[in-house]
């Protein structure tokens, strides 16, 4: 569907259900109903062309601050069972792929065998980690690891945590903590926070990234399981909503399935 | 919250009471966009809502209710009639052990579930529970389920010399004879309903210790995608139910919804906190007060 020349009703209802479908919510989806007919005949584009240009002109820019620190410290929170530790490993598996010299850190001391997850991805990448035993203070492993890192000429430091559910304030605290820990370890650390949500995730990606960034400052959004069904447009609407710009998605369960967000295969596989 | 974008849409009403086709059309657009914020699936959400406007259209006027409460009351009613539909409960029928399976997408809860599920059999059902570790994928799950068997007070059983994981639950089932275990709750791998070599593996497993119950352990973080997960892994399971995690978050749950909706199975408990007591049985009420909101 969506040929050329001016939309029909059929046509924009088919569009209507793909984008409700696609988890962009109702409220997103009007807007987009409401703009395209417009654009489209203002710029003389056919639908799909027209949607492309408003989808993407909904996408903040990933505006990554200058300067190259060394080591770069990035931090990864999200929700429970989001692909946090798994996109650790993945990132740090480019970096290293990069030529830099990575560490990676579990400062999720709380999981069941959590240390021993991205110990065995460390073994599994030869990247070094730091664990600590279940129990142990999460910003005592967080700090550390930059510590040693700073000291032993690291270039990326990965600094994976526990996942949380975004209404527990007391969870949200201990991220703050962790977060001010770092910065104490390295001035300016972490230099870049992702949050890590699910591509099936539905409304509620708002109040997790709402939660999030009242605990720590988001630079950026990593949207997992790509390879699935879900199309990811919660995490687009809240992208657009919160001005958080979307860096990784991930298509799967191996180290090598990360890659950098491209605006133009996302928006074009939103409506499949 | 719902109540009051209802009591919106009436306040321009007249007549005392009375249910018209008009109102009841603006009712129900603020029903459906309710359900849609709810994450219920938009054909789902359509499907409620016209048969929400029947009963609206053909019911009696109830005259102590306000226009917008005998709305909320007619979807109230029929969410839960949806979302109880079967039974709650696990069903162990025949000599033990009893086994259930549980299967689902990646992260969703189910070594967590296992774990929780065997701490509430012993609690509530006085069984005896054998988990056992058959996710042989993910680093480290063989090492996450024992700990949390350990926390639970359960069995345990793994074999890591072994790649296959129909081998590993075979070998459970007659483990869990030799130990007098009543039950046998089977944890697998996260997998995708659409690789089709993993879905295939999930009904080996099955077919090798025929379960009583099969569970989907369903993420109630998931929007629109619900549908799809549950179709498919019915299709290849015919699982009995599902069980619903991270719902101590304020997800508003319409997965639940989708999920009753499209496969007429039951919802058998909630997931409400990562700790070996976060599961409860599953309540309709309760459920059908959150998604509405
Ligand atoms: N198919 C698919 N699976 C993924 C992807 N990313 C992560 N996973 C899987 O999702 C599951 C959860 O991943 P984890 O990395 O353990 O998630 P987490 O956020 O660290 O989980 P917690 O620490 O328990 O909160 C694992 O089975 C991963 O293999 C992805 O892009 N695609
Ligand atoms: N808050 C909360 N967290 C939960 C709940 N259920 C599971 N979790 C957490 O969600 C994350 C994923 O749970 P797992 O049990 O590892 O999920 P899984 O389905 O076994 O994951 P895979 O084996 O990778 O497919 C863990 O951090 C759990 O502690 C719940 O009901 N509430
Ligand atoms: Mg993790
Ligand atoms: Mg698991």
């Amino acid at each position: 569907f969506f040929g050329k020349g001016v939309p029909n009703a059929a046509d924009m209802a088919m569009l209507e259900e793909a984008l409700l479908e696609a988890d962009l919510g109702w409220k997103l989806t009007e807007k987009v109903m409401t703009d395209l007919p417009a654009l489209c005949s203002k710029q003389g584009l056919g639908l799909r062309e027209g949607l492309a240009v408003v989808l993407r002109g909904m996408l903040p820019a990933n505006a990554d601050p200058p300067g190259d620190p060394r080591p770069l410290v990035t931090m990864i929170v999200g929700v429970n069972g989001s692909g946090k530790t798994t996109t650790v490993a993945r990132l740090a598996a480019m970096e290293k792929a990069r030529g830099f010299k990575t560490l990676m850190a579990c400062a999720d001391t709380f999981r069941a065998a959590a240390g021993e997850q991205l110990a065995l991805w460390g073994t599994r990448l030869d990247i070094p980690v730091v664990t600590r035993p279940e129990g142990t203070d999460p910003g005592a492993v967080a700090f550390d690891a930059v510590a040693s890192a700073v000291a032993r000429g690291f270039d990326r430091v990965f600094v994976d945590t526990a996942g949380r559910l975004p209404n527990r304030k007391g969870l949200l605290d201990e991220l703050s903590k962790v977060h001010r820990v770092i910065g104490k370890s390295m001035e300016g650390a972490p230099h870049r926070v992702l949050l890590v949500l699910d591509g099936s995730v539905g409304q509620n990606a708002l109040q997790q990234a709402g939660g999030f960034a009242s605990a720590v400052p988001l630079t950026g959004l990593v949207i997992t399981k790509l390879d699935g069904t879900a199309k990811g447009g919660a995490v687009f609407a809240m992208a657009h909503e919160l001005g958080i710009p979307i860096v990784f998605i991930g298509t799967g369960e191996g180290g090598g399935d990360m890659s950098v967000f491209d605006p133009v295969e996302f928006t074009g596989a939103l409506v499949g | 919250r719902l109540a009051e974008r209802l009591s919106e849409t009436f306040r321009t009403l007249s007549g005392r009471g009375v249910l018209t086709e008009g109102n009841i059309s603006d009712a129900m657009r603020e029903i459906r966009r309710a359900l849609l914020e709810a994450d219920v699936n938009f054909k789902v959400a359509g499907r409620f809502v016209s048969e929400a406007t029947e009963k609206a259209l053909g019911g009696k006027v109830l005259k102590s209710l306000t226009p917008g409460q005998q709305v909320i009351k007619i979807v109230h009613d029929q969410l839960v009639e949806l979302l109880a539909s079967g039974s709650s409960s696990l069903h162990f029928t025949g000599s033990p052990p009893h086994v259930v399976l549980l299967c689902g997408l990646q992260g969703s809860g189910k070594t967590t579930t296992a774990a929780r599920l065997a701490w509430w059999l012993a609690r509530k059902k006085n069984r005896r529970s054998l988990l056992v570790a058959c996710d042989l994928q993910r680093p480290a799950a063989i090492d996450q389920l024992e700990v949390m068997a350990k926390k639970a007070g359960a069995g345990f059983y793994c074999n890591r010399a072994v790649s296959d994981p129909v081998l590993v639950a075979r070998e459970a089932i007659n483990q869990a004879r030799l130990q007098q275990y009543d039950t046998v709750i089977v944890d697998t791998a996260g997998r995708l309903h659409v690789d089709q070599e993993l879905m295939d593996e999930l009904v080996r497993v099955r077919d090798a210790v025929k379960p009583e119950e099969i569970l989907l352990v369903l993420d109630g973080l998931t929007g629109q995608d619900a549908v799809n997960v549950a179709v498919k892994f019915q299709e290849r399971t015919g699982f009995t139910g599902s069980v619903l995690t991270k719902m101590d978050g304020d997800s508003r749950g319409g997965a639940a919804l989708s999920f009753a909706a499209v496969t007429g199975r039951p919802i058998k408990f909630v997931g409400v906190g990562e700790g070996i007591e976060g599961l409860e049985a599953f309540d309709a009420e309760r459920l059908a007060g959150r998604i509405l909101g």
